[in-house]
């Protein structure tokens, strides 16, 4: 759907909520370690999607393990976010946001602030 | 400013990149003006120049909008949530997602919670079809998340950083002098 600006959208289009695909995280807001509850599995096929848990499952639990914790503190690091290891308000409210496809964390590595010590690096060598 | 492992980017020889849509999307004129727009953003800064072509089986970078599954085990999900994604060099995909809502042209008058400001999103993919991955600089185009009402076109000093490591500055205009380094025009309603 393209369209000059929102004036010209047909109202039947424009949903009047931000009910996105990740709107179900809203509940989740305050959780922290030790607590199990329903919708941590697909908070974690999340963090695992853009890079933050490393091994791919199929079927995630709904506890709120040390694997998680380390996740997010990976997440708010990287979003320069407190990092509490919980999931307090600002840090849901930044995972609802719309974002691109693309892993924050590829091979498990390259965090997104690496970019000045590579290329310090690459320049050391370079000298 | 990242980069992908490896430090993947288009060779010393492969500085005049062309790139086309998929010819199923029927794209207006308008749309592709905003690509063009938003390759601009990026060649202003590096030797990088960027050409559309007819021919999308040949160009070096190809843009298409997609629902769902589209064949690359990446599945858009609808509205909001995962807006496009794009692979690193010399790969040349850049996907966005058909579902969404784009703007074309004047975001601000939005206050609509789930219009997106499509050169945005068309910037920051390109900026992985060159090569970088994504930035804990919020200010920076490459920052992960965007939301929706906010228009964010013009390269922070990050990406201008980032990019000019991969290809180096335009020999047209010196690095310290140049366009100016972009900010975030949001709307009022944010």
């Amino acid at each position: 759907h393209f369209f000059p600006n929102v004036s010209s959208i047909p109202p039947s289009l424009l949903p009047n909520t931000t009910a996105g695909a990740w709107d179900s995280f809203h509940k989740l807001s305050g959780c922290h370690s030790g607590q199990t509850v329903p919708g941590i599995s697909k908070l974690k096929t999340y963090l695992h999607y853009f890079g933050y848990i490393g091994n791919a499952s199929k079927n995630y639990t709904d506890d709120f393990d040390d694997g998680l914790e380390s996740a997010v503190k990976n997440y708010q690091l990287n979003f320069n976010l407190n990092t509490t290891g919980e999931l307090d308000e600002p840090t849901v409210n930044q995972i609802l946001k719309p974002r691109c496809g693309v892993a924050d964390i590829i091979n498990g590595s390259s965090t997104m602030n690496s970019g000045k010590a590579a290329s310090m690096v690459g320049h050391t060598v370079a000298h | 400013y990242s980069f992908f492992p490896g430090m993947p980017r288009w060779s010393s020889r492969r500085r005049d990149l062309t790139y086309a849509f998929d010819p199923r999307n029927q794209l207006s004129d308008d749309v592709k003006r905003v690509f063009g727009n938003a390759f601009t953003r990026w060649s202003e800064w590096t030797p990088l120049t960027f050409t559309e072509s007819s021919n999308y089986d040949t160009a070096d970078l190809k843009i298409g909008f997609y629902g769902g599954n589209h064949g690359d085990g990446e599945d858009f999900d609808g509205v909001l949530g995962t807006l496009a994604h794009a692979f690193a060099p010399p790969r040349g995909l850049l996907h966005l997602d058909s579902d969404e809502t784009w703007i074309i042209d004047d975001v601000f008058a939005s206050g609509s919670p789930s219009a997106m400001d499509l050169e945005s999103v068309a910037v920051h993919e390109i900026g992985h079809l060159l090569g970088l991955g994504h930035s804990s600089i919020e200010e920076a185009v490459m920052f992960p998340t965007i939301s929706s009402g906010v228009r964010k076109v013009e390269l922070a000093r990050d990406d201008v950083e980032g990019i000019q490591v991969l290809y180096g500055s335009n020999p047209d205009s010196n690095s310290t002098v140049g366009p100016t380094f972009g900010g975030r025009e949001t709307s009022g309603a944010h």
